[in-house]
């Protein structure tokens, strides 16, 4: 599904580059559920945007589903791909302050053509899997840190998307309730769909398949869990 | 240094009320090492927002030195009590988003008075203790989450605050990064100052003194680490 080599995003910041991965090259195929771990800084979430076509490489291949990104001039035709295929958790969550939560999980339903009350019925149910059905009508700044992250991933489940890129989903919840969003993405994942997860916990990574060490922006090595 | 009774907090929400704290029973003895812990939405902010004097409780009565906080109206007063005893990390870092690092740092030495040349000395000396001596020069938008939660670290100790509260310092921290926070903080300890810590990550609490577990609202139990 995903096929990346020497990718590379350097950032420039004045005068100053800030070279934050210095060549990348991965193989995720279709139904595989990964995980990325790596120290503060090391350009987890640089890839991330980059996998998640919010971001244009600097440098290097990537091919998505077969269609050469990195020659696609056309955003038009990026969003669509974007929209219909990827749902993205955000490692700030990046939820509209002024709406609710059940309008922030309509929003990616809006740009799929949803009927109003297809999308209000499938928002709820949304927010209802992630353990919020009396948080509806709140906006985010009357929600915990939480009870954001979760309405975060909701809006990116509501669409139902082959590819799930979650950046550090789990971050701001106590175990249990973690482990119940992990539980949402392993029957997503069960479903035969593509997870990218990024994590500092190790137990989240327990659950992938693989997992991408990053350092400094490059590969630092790929494990196998449970086999080192 | 900190004494609570019957603490409340109710937010209003449309025609709703949501309780977020039911009456909490509290003393933090001077020099403490507390952790706070609890699930997602189990009013863990709201209690730290109430002790570092940003909010006003529903109800109930809350010493800080002595000085009645419940019965204090005047706002100059909390917020110069603020910005001169108290440390504050946000769970959502609440830096400014057009300011430098190396600027958000200094904005509390501003309140107290410092000269330029001693501000931003003090602030480049924080912003190296948290790992960040060659990111001065980024504005928020520039710097990777665990990177902004650094700065909001290091912004919170630069005034070297006698009561430090900080709401999930952690969280966007790989293992090793987040390790030379928490000696940051033990060695603020050390020093014989306050602190109050919210956590989802046992490890966190392990270094404490004793551990306040909050459910839906109330004090479930408070715990010794090392003693169950
Ligand atoms: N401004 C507000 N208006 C209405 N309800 C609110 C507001 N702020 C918080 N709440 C609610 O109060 C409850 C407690 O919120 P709080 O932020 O204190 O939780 P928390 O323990 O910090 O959770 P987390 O671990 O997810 O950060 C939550 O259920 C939340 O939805
Ligand atoms: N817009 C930008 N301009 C300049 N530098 C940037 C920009 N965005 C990120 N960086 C830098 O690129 C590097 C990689 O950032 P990135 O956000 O990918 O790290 P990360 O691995 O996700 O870290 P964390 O675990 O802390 O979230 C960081 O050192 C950061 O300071
Ligand atoms: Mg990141
Ligand atoms: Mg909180």
């Amino acid at each position: 599904l995903i096929r990346i080599r020497s990718l590379a995003k350097t950032y420039s910041q004045g005068s100053i580059t800030v070279p934050a991965l210095r060549g990348i090259d991965l193989d995720v195929p279709r139904g595989e559920y990964l995980a990325i771990m790596g120290p503060s800084g090391s350009g987890k979430s640089t890839l991330m945007n980059l996998l998640g076509l919010m971001d244009k490489p600097t440098s290097g291949e990537f091919l998505l589903n077969g269609i050469d990104i990195s020659a696609l001039a056309d955003d038009d035709e990026l969003s669509r791909i974007r929209g219909v295929e990827i749902g993205f958790v955000f490692q700030n969550f990046n939820l509209l302050a002024r709406q609710t939560a059940l309008e922030n999980v309509e929003l990616p339903l809006i740009y799929q053509g949803a009927s109003a009350q297809d999308r209000s019925a499938r928002a709820s149910e949304a927010l209802r899997t992630v353990g919020l059905p009396d948080r509806m009508d709140h906006r985010p700044g009357e929600l915990s840190g939480g009870q954001k992250q979760r309405v975060a991933v909701a809006r990116a489940l509501v669409t139902k998307p082959s590819l799930l890129l979650a950046d550090e989903p789990t971050g701001n919840l106590d175990s249990r309730t973690g482990t119940e969003i992990l539980e949402l993405f392993d029957s997503l994942h069960g479903k035969g769909n593509t997870l990218v997860v990024v994590t500092h916990d190790a137990r989240v990574a327990a659950r992938a398949q693989r997992v991408l060490h990053l350092k400094d922006g490059l590969v630092e090595r790929l494990e196998i869990p449970g086999q080192g």
